[in-house]
């Protein structure tokens, strides 16, 4: 019927067939239904011409934003088991996305690898990657303070002085330890993430990561090099690829706060796995 | 004595914020990254918990690059009738369960519990173009060959007790025991 329902538990991510998009987030359990994109853009770094400030380390000073489309044929992998569906995405020669949706959990985890980040066209880019609903969030989201309370953020607003609106994408953005979050009337929209990003909500109903960047202008606030680290093997230097994993979730407004809670503290505290061998079985319990 | 003081440093040094924040020049970085790896192995190698004879981390057993699917402990070949130990410690004061991954060669394994009871897992196959764009270039760096490439992530569900320890055992089964995952392609045109 074009659409690829996934997960084998309460809930369900539906993907366009014909596009090979997040179209649906569905939880039978919470009966939270809500239509939902993914995908990627960048924002091109300003070299600094113009007025003398670069996009740099220090500061972000993006020169317009880029969607990022699939090269050629989009292809898009399904794995289905009993624990976990697996949904494969290679959005280009230097994006793929892995999304899994596990029978006992009710979020979904997306695990981006992105990089190196082609520069060949002499533009220094931010990655993003956007979560985008129709939910109706009034200009208002909120982030993390380094892991400890969530903070109400408005955009183009500070409580304590008259916000001069210069730099509309880089002015509303906010460091993201533990997630970021977003509700309208009925459902709350969260988003925890395994590594500290940017982040932000610069279109109601929509939150968005920075997960890479790659920059070719120093900023010139003490740094004195531009954000273009490379890593070189026998003599072939290539930009960084980085990897990383979020986790969405959706539901009933006033319901989030627990997950964000208690999820946040196991994804900063994982299990420790170790390991040894046995002859045969001669394990005894322990 | 052993003790975990270069952790201590390299960990008191990284809440400079030009390190939380990923701004520092390049060579910086690098000492960071050095840092932090020594204080690792220090208070990894068996130095901290030596009364622990059967579990310890020695160098046969380590796996620190799991996130890049590299674990020679979980590919070693199993058909000799050895298995695989894992255990999993729980660092937080509620009961979890979560799934527990890792890299495996062969289809033809199984996963028990403490109890011997053999329990649910499933085999993800390692898609070539996300073990390409991911592990290519650190397995080169690290001078591991493309022939010990494992073929799939063992995924079972564990449950752990708060702050405490679960066991599993991973071993050789005469057919497929896990369940394996049906993999389907579905191929779209690109929007513009």
């Amino acid at each position: 019927n074009d659409t690829i329902e996934v997960g084998p538990g309460n809930l369900k991510l539906i993907y366009s067939g014909n596009k090979g998009k997040l179209t649906q987030y569905f939880n039978s359990r919470s009966s939270v239904k809500e239509s939902i994109e993914q995908s990627f853009s960048y924002y091109a770094g300003d070299d600094g011409s113009v007025d003398k400030q670069a996009d740099g380390a220090y500061i972000f000073r993006p020169n317009g934003t880029y969607p990022i489309q699939s090269e050629g044929q989009d292809h898009l992998t399904v794995l289905r088991g009993p624990l976990l569906d697996e949904v494969h995405q290679r959005i280009n020669s230097w994006i793929y996305q892995v999304t899994r949706v596990y029978k006992e959990k009710e979020h979904a985890e997306i695990e981006f690898t992105v990089g190196p980040i082609p520069i060949g066209d002499g533009i220094g880019k931010e990655i993003v990657t956007k979560i985008t609903t129709s939910m109706e969030t009034n200009k208002t989201f909120y982030t993390d303070s380094n892991g400890r309370d969530f903070i109400e953020r408005i955009r183009d607003y500070r409580k304590d002085w008259d916000l001069q609106v210069n730099q509309p994408v880089a002015g509303n953005y906010y460091p993201i330890n533990l997630g970021i979050y977003a509700k309208d009337n009925n459902t709350e929209m969260s988003v925890l993430v395994d590594r500290s990003v940017g982040g932000s909500s610069i279109v109601d109903g929509q939150l968005e990561l920075m997960v890479h960047r790659r920059l070719l202008h120093d900023d010139d606030r003490g740094v004195e090099e531009p954000l273009n680290e490379t890593v070189c093997i026998q003599d072939v230097c290539k930009g960084l690829t980085i990897t990383g994993k979020y986790y969405l979730r959706l539901d009933p407004l006033g319901e989030g706060a627990k997950w964000r809670r208690s999820f946040g503290q196991e994804i900063y505290s994982p299990f420790l796995l170790a390991f040894t061998e046995q002859e045969g079985d001669t394990w005894t319990s322990s | 004595r052993p003790n975990t003081d270069s952790l201590a440093d390299a960990l008191a040094i990284a809440q400079h914020h030009d390190a939380v924040s990923g701004t520092e020049k390049q060579h910086v970085a690098d000492d960071y990254a050095k840092r932090l790896s020594i204080g690792y192995n220090e208070s990894r190698d068996q130095k901290l918990a030596a009364i622990v004879h059967q579990l310890s981390f020695n160098r046969q057993i380590k796996c620190p690059l799991l996130n890049i699917s590299y674990c020679p402990p979980s590919e070693a070949d199993l058909s000799n009738g050895k298995s695989l130990v894992i255990v999993v410690y729980n660092s937080l004061g509620w009961k979890r369960e979560d799934i527990i991954k890792i890299p495996v060669v062969s289809a033809n394994v199984t996963v028990r519990d403490f109890t011997g009871k053999e329990i649910e897992s499933q085999l993800l196959p390692l898609l070539n173009a996300s073990v390409g764009i991911r592990n290519d270039h650190v397995r080169a760096y690290l001078g591991i060959s493309p022939s010990v490439t494992p073929s799939y992530w063992l995924t079972f569900s564990a449950t752990v007790p708060p702050l405490g320890f679960s066991t599993y055992i991973v071993s050789s089964a005469t057919q497929t025991a896990t369940s394996s995952a049906r993999r389907t392609v579905y191929k779209s045109e690109a929007s513009q």
